[in-house]
């Protein structure tokens, strides 16, 4: 859309705005569907990016926003459909992937939260989940998914940042992404979530550190984006299994992805390593978005090939 | 988050592991790297945002256990205006 600035954080308002514009800008492309509602009601919309074709297509999913704070990553959801769309028609390696991808895109997964950062704490994670009769709000997302939920990296406390919910999928958030990636789980080949910070392409298990069983094509397929990025931009990014390089956790989509099947699920945790941490400045929106650009289609590139 | 400081520790020994768990339970700090306080480990960055009012108590908790740490923020407030828009930030 005219006049969008992709260098700056939006309110969700406006994202929602942009999400309906874009699709009218890009018909032939672009198509925003409906995927459910939020704890205190707001409709979830994701963007289906498709080339008009008569063959069967597989998908590639990228989600954003399932932690509030996290602002730098619904900024890169937005620049990657902008960058998709302004250059599908000259990027031969775009125009390519969507002749046999479709891309799926969240841009807030946990709208709720996005907005609470917005309007009252800028250093909100979780959803807004009322419990104890509304004196306690929120559950961690990501740890409420179905993937040895509860198990280890969480708590039970309503009170705490890890909250895993009232049980596996109990948020009305984590229910409307689940259901469509478990319908659509047969077609979908990657599963990417962004996240920050600390500058991490992260691949299955955070909830036990037994190796997936394609452990080392997801590593390979990492350190190709990792490499790539680093060669071209300079910032470092490490690669591994969430148990073996951050900490264990169950509940993550990541790690359910994987477990029902789809074969190359990822975690990105972009810029940076701390010195502004969930705060980063605006005007590291433009480089953290171009690095994390290459390493996606990076992997969707290989993804694509195979 | 007028004056709350974000600090960056790395602890050396399993005694100052234990202090710095029990520090961030006892006042429940916001713990930015781990998230858990049971996975903070020696030789491991350690990243936690201390509340302006406890911001003193902390430093000198840290200081008694010969616990060095570094300032990443050190006004958490600044920054996050400056990541808003100019009409939505608090100075505004």
């Amino acid at each position: 859309p005219e006049g969008y600035i992709y260098t700056q954080y939006h309110p969700m308002e406006e994202i929602y705005q942009w999400m309906t514009q874009i699709q009218k800008s890009n018909k032939e492309l672009v198509t925003q569907h409906y995927l459910g509602k939020t704890v205190e009601n707001r409709p979830m919309y994701y963007l289906q990016i498709s080339q008009p074709s008569d063959k069967t297509k597989k998908i590639i999913w990228m989600d954003c926003g399932i932690h509030a704070r996290e602002w730098i990553s619904p900024a890169f959801c937005q620049w990657f459909v902008k960058e998709i769309l302004q250059n599908y028609r000259s990027d031969p390696k775009i125009s390519r992937l969507l002749q046999n991808l479709d891309l799926y895109v969240l841009p807030v997964l946990n709208i709720d939260g996005y907005i609470y950062s917005w309007e009252k704490e800028r250093l909100w994670r979780k959803n807004r989940s009322p419990y104890m009769n509304g004196t306690c709000y929120g559950t961690d997302l990501n740890r409420n998914f179905n993937s040895s939920w509860g198990s280890i990296g969480v708590s039970y406390n309503c009170s705490s940042e890890i909250f895993c919910g009232s049980g596996p999928e109990s948020e009305p958030e984590t229910r409307a992404v689940a259901q469509l990636i478990e319908r659509k789980k047969s077609d979908i080949l990657c599963y990417l979530t962004i996240h920050s910070y600390g500058q991490y392409i992260l691949i299955p298990y955070g909830s036990t550190t037994t190796p997936p069983s394609n452990s080392e094509e997801l590593m390979h397929v990492a350190e190709k984006a990792a490499a790539a990025l680093t060669g071209k931009y300079g910032t470092s990014y490490e690669v591994g299994s969430t148990s073996s390089i951050l900490y264990s956790n169950s509940g993550s989509s990541r790690d359910w992805a994987h477990m029902i099947g789809i074969p190359f699920p990822y975690t990105f945790e972009l810029r940076d390593k701390g010195t502004h941490g969930f705060v980063l400045p605006p005007d590291q929106i433009q480089p953290t978005c171009e690095e994390t650009m290459l390493a996606v289609t990076t992997i969707i590139d290989y993804v694509d090939q195979k | 988050y007028d004056g709350d400081q974000v600090l960056h520790i790395v602890p050396e020994t399993l005694h100052q592991v234990q202090h710095l768990q029990h520090l961030c339970s006892t006042l429940q700090l916001d713990l930015w790297k781990p998230l858990l306080p049971e996975d903070i480990r020696a030789g491991e960055d350690l990243q936690i945002r201390i509340p302006a009012p406890l911001v003193r108590e902390v430093k000198d908790s840290l200081d008694q256990c010969t616990i060095s740490y570094k300032v990443l923020i050190p006004d958490v407030q600044e920054l996050v205006d400056q990541s808003m828009p100019r009409e939505r930030s608090s100075h505004s």
